[in-house]
């Protein structure tokens, strides 16, 4: 291993990165998933914690960006450079960029994840079965609307589970219009548009208005990447029309011929030779886990190993079951010496005490609720409306007036329960208004009325005030708990939220702020917030709205019928 | 009898990898990861340095020939990192 001339390396351990953009050819909620797991390479051997900002700099700020990004260094179209990244210190040193040139995979092909239909948002299953007859990408086949969707599993016509594939015809992301999808035709400068361009835009990105006209409304998003679109070239996003004529010859598929490099390519209109449009076809892709986890070792501060295993040798390969070679495992760890101890301890003895009661702020004693019995036949589809839910290790809890269901992440498992509330939180009241687990010290916070209580394992601090922790006295109750990064969590109550750094138990400045603002298209007096499987969820009433990573409401639903399949 | 298929190679507009040399194409690997200092290089060389090429194959774990051969010229293709080897 290698480290950059200096020892450079981070002055701190809790290193704070930032995504500034993602790439159209993954789902975000995947992108982000890779960045997690590939800091976890070097965090799970190093005392080095990683945590994610959504606003501000960033140690690590991270973006995708084409050609000439804005460095010295610019990339050069599809293969060839991949990303590059800068040793530790201030300003660019420290940021990742990925070359959106790329096709950005898991290292197998595409990765396309679901929306609507009746898979859950699943990932599409390549090659699937539709009619007898193997899909290996998306399709608009047996559809009128034209919009491509997928089969989540092999076999369509036996197991019914699909999805629509992502499309401008459904979504956009970024921009400014809350990703609505695309209308067609729209004008621009004058000019009239029938798919997404890249004109006007200096970073090659293709976009779309949200209206009809982007010359009047200026609303805009970026186009998502479908699995069939041509990668660079000077049709980048655009889809392959087949047949295509080339050289007098027709073609049905991608083809190698007229190229020396032998890649893949095809025409994307009817007529190479008159158009002279076309770009490279989809292929396995770059693992962007793998590329990101090299890239985050010289953000960290290691150079290029010269051992063909290690992760920081310069040149790609994908590898099918990562870990991290001995030579990355002693570079790291000559910067910031080695991971002494759990860092996640699901229990940790913050409270030491040998009673698991202990007293709150006034030294009250606090009592112990005797369980109260609980009738086994009673039903979670018979209630009408749930005090609160929230996800615990990470199973879905309904709870109800001194009661309780639960929910394993296997939906098909079904609703475990009634159990009594008090038997495995005694100190608890009846009614809990929200509650949350904090992902990193695996703390269980309870809200009701104006306490709160944190659950230890079986040690438990409070009730205290929740005025305690920052919220104003005009507030009766918080009603919905989603958390941030490592130590933030939002709070609900009525039309606003706070944020309340966990770790100082104190709020953070600029707020109240109005929930209908930063979460548009939920209701904005939701009487219960909760957090699952990366999603957002704001009830009211028997209804639920679903707000995925992109802040885009992606489902509505009922909570008894869709969540809980009553 | 089959006549043997001939392929055309075609100049695609936008491609961005130009068809270089292979000359050109070691120059500008070795000059882009740091294996030819390109501040106290004089004037325009044409000739590889053997010295440049080893440094780069040791770094890669090739065969130290000194020579643009075959394997060396297949991995400056390979798809990689775009921080430089040496630092420079």
């Amino acid at each position: 291993y290698a480290t950059f001339e200096g020892d450079l390396k981070w002055d701190h351990n809790d290193v704070t990165y930032r995504v500034l953009n993602y790439s159209p050819d993954m789902d975000s909620f995947v992108i982000d998933d890779a960045f997690v797991r590939a800091f976890r390479v070097w965090s799970d051997v190093t005392p080095l914690t990683f945590t994610r900002l959504f606003d501000g700099i960033a140690d690590i700020m991270i973006s995708f960006g084409k050609t000439d990004h804005g460095d010295f260094y610019p990339f050069d179209g599809k293969d060839g450079l991949l990303a590059h990244a800068y040793p530790p210190g201030e300003g660019v040193q420290g940021d990742a960029h990925f070359d959106d040139d790329e096709f950005w995979t898991l290292g197998k092909g595409p990765v396309v994840k679901t929306l609507y239909g009746n898979a859950e948002g699943a990932m599409c299953h390549f090659p699937f079965r539709f009619q007898n007859k193997p899909y290996k990408h998306c399709t608009s086949e047996g559809r009128l609307d034209d919009l491509p969707w997928c089969a989540t599993t092999a076999d369509y016509d036996k197991d019914k589970k699909y999805g629509f594939c992502p499309s401008e015809l459904l979504y956009t992301f970024g921009g400014n219009a809350n990703g609505e999808k695309c209308v067609f035709p729209f004008t621009f400068l004058g000019m009239e548009y029938d798919s997404c361009t890249s004109e006007g835009r200096s970073d090659g990105f293709r976009w779309c208005a949200t209206t009809k006209s982007f010359d009047e409304d200026k609303k805009y998003g970026f186009c998502p990447g479908r699995d069939t679109a041509v990668i660079g070239g000077n049709s980048d996003g655009e889809l392959c029309h087949f047949p295509f004529i080339f050289q007098d010859k027709e073609y049905d598929s991608c083809t190698s011929e007229g190229r020396g490099d032998g890649k893949l390519w095809c025409s994307t209109t009817a007529n190479y030779g008159q158009d002279k449009k076309w770009g490279l076809c989809p292929d396995r892709g770059y693992s962007l886990f793998l590329v990101a986890a090299h890239e985050f070792g010289h953000a960290l501060g290691l150079e290029h190993s010269t051992i063909k295993e290690a992760l920081m040798y310069p040149m790609y390969s994908y590898v099918e079951n990562f870990s991290l070679h001995k030579d990355d495992i002693e570079g790291i760890q000559y910067l910031y010496g080695s991971n002494t101890g759990p860092k996640l301890t699901p229990n940790p003895p913050i409270y030491p005490t040998t009673d698991p009661i202990v007293t709150d702020s006034t030294d009250r004693p606090t009592e112990t609720t005797t369980p109260l019995p609980v009738d086994p036949s009673q039903d979670a589809c018979t209630v009408t409306i749930f005090d609160s839910i929230t996800a615990i290790n990470g199973e879905l809890h309904f709870f109800k007036n001194g009661i309780y269901w639960r929910m394993p992440s296997k939906s098909n498992a079904g609703v475990k329960g009634p159990h009594a509330i008090s038997e495995k939180w005694p100190q608890l009241p009846a009614v809990i208004d929200t509650a949350f687990e904090d992902t990193v010290t695996k703390k269980i916070y309870f809200f009701s009325g104006t306490k709160f209580w944190v659950y230890t394992g079986q040690n438990v601090m409070g009730p205290r005030s929740i005025e305690k922790l920052g919220l104003p006295p005009s507030i009766q109750k918080v009603e919905g708990a989603l958390q941030r990064g490592k130590d933030k969590v939002l709070l609900f109550s009525g039309d606003s939220y706070w944020r309340l750094n966990i770790k100082d138990q104190k709020m953070d400045k600029g707020y109240p702020k109005y929930t209908d603002v930063a979460f548009g298209g939920v209701p904005y007096k939701a009487h219960d917030v909760f957090q699952y499987k990366g999603n957002s969820y704001f009830c009211q009433d028997r209804s639920y709205w679903r707000m995925n990573s992109r802040r885009q409401v992606d489902r509505v639903g009922n909570v008894k019928n869709d969540i809980l399949k009553c | 009898w089959s006549l043997p298929i001939k392929s055309v190679f075609v100049d695609f507009p936008g491609d961005i990898i130009k068809n270089m040399t292979d000359i050109e194409l070691a120059d500008n690997y070795l000059k882009k990861f740091g294996y030819i200092d390109i501040q106290r290089r004089s004037g325009l060389d044409s000739v590889i340095s053997t010295k440049a090429l080893k440094k780069m194959q040791k770094q890669l774990g090739l065969k130290e020939t000194g020579e643009l051969d075959k394997t060396t010229l297949e991995a400056m293709k390979q798809p990689r990192c775009g921080v430089p080897d040496v630092a420079n």
